[in-house]
């Protein structure tokens, strides 16, 4: 297996948004792309992340691999790699190392690091093709701004989505809060965009701590899309460019 | 009381 992409700085942004919630993943290599699934500690949230094949500067792969990579260890070599450097990632048939190779864009430093694979005995999830009930687009700023702000006040939110608005509420301790918003009506920039398609209304909650880790994923694209489903996990998308690929994150409702 | 439970209860494994 070998591939290239032509700037680091994606893998490090992927990496920064799923390391506080996965310790160790399995990134498997197949032609079409690289995947990886993994779930947290808890069982409740899972992250679903996909770079497709074509999305890279070079792809090769013979035979499907699992490289097993503990996300800590991957942080420290990728720290050494520049945002603009381009990454080659080789690892061979055995599969119990992985070979990273940055290069600067003058091609004038390259360095190169081995780091050790491991066993992840994962449970892989069937995700359902599912057709949501609700979907918001929003701009990944303004969803990263809304969990933070809430999150001081409470340990659930609860998320109503109407045609009208999309609406979080926190109710908590100290008092209560909320945020409102209403689809967009004049657009001057695409990525300012709210927008709304609903089947029918939905309201549901969620634990706040964890929409607070896939918000770690907002520098990876300008909107964030969130499908809902009465008493069906809410899948959180950002797409990395069109054909580049995505990731996604699925968390379970809390039911009354 | 809310609950929260695992994703395999949605999603199944595969």
């Amino acid at each position: 297996f070998e591939a290239r992409l032509t700037q680091a700085s994606l893998i490090k942004k992927i990496l920064e948004a799923i390391k506080d919630l996965v310790t160790d993943a399995n990134f498997d290599c197949s032609p079409e792309g690289l995947s990886l699934q993994a779930m947290d500690s808890s069982h409740v949230s899972l992250v679903s992340m996909v770079l497709h094949a074509q999305g890279f500067e070079m792809f090769r792969c013979q035979r499907a691999v699992s490289l097993g990579i503990n996300l800590a260890s991957l942080t420290k070599i990728l720290k050494c790699a520049g945002n603009d450097d381009s990454i080659t990632l080789r690892a061979d048939e055995k599969g119990d190392k992985a070979e990273f190779v940055f290069e600067s864009q003058s091609q004038d430093r390259l360095s190169e690091f081995e780091l050790k694979l491991m066993d992840i005995d994962s449970e892989h999830l069937g995700i359902p093709d599912t057709k949501y009930s609700a979907i918001v687009e929003m701009p990944s700023s303004e969803y990263r701004r809304i969990c933070s702000d809430l999150g001081v006040m409470g340990d659930t939110v609860r998320i109503s989505v109407s045609k009208e608005s999309v609406k979080f509420q926190v109710d908590g301790d100290i008092g209560k809060g909320s945020v409102c918003l209403h689809p967009s009506s004049v657009v001057d920039k695409p990525t300012e965009v709210v927008k709304i398609s609903l089947e029918e209304p939905v309201d549901m909650i969620f634990s706040i701590r964890y929409l607070n880790y896939f918000a770690k994923a907002a520098p990876l694209s300008d909107t964030v899309t969130l499908s809902l489903s009465k008493d069906f996990p809410l899948q959180i998308e950002f797409k990395f460019g069109e054909q580049m690929g995505y990731l996604r994150y699925y968390l379970a409702p809390k039911i009354d | 009381c809310v609950q929260q439970q695992e994703l395999k209860n949605y999603f199944g494994r595969k």
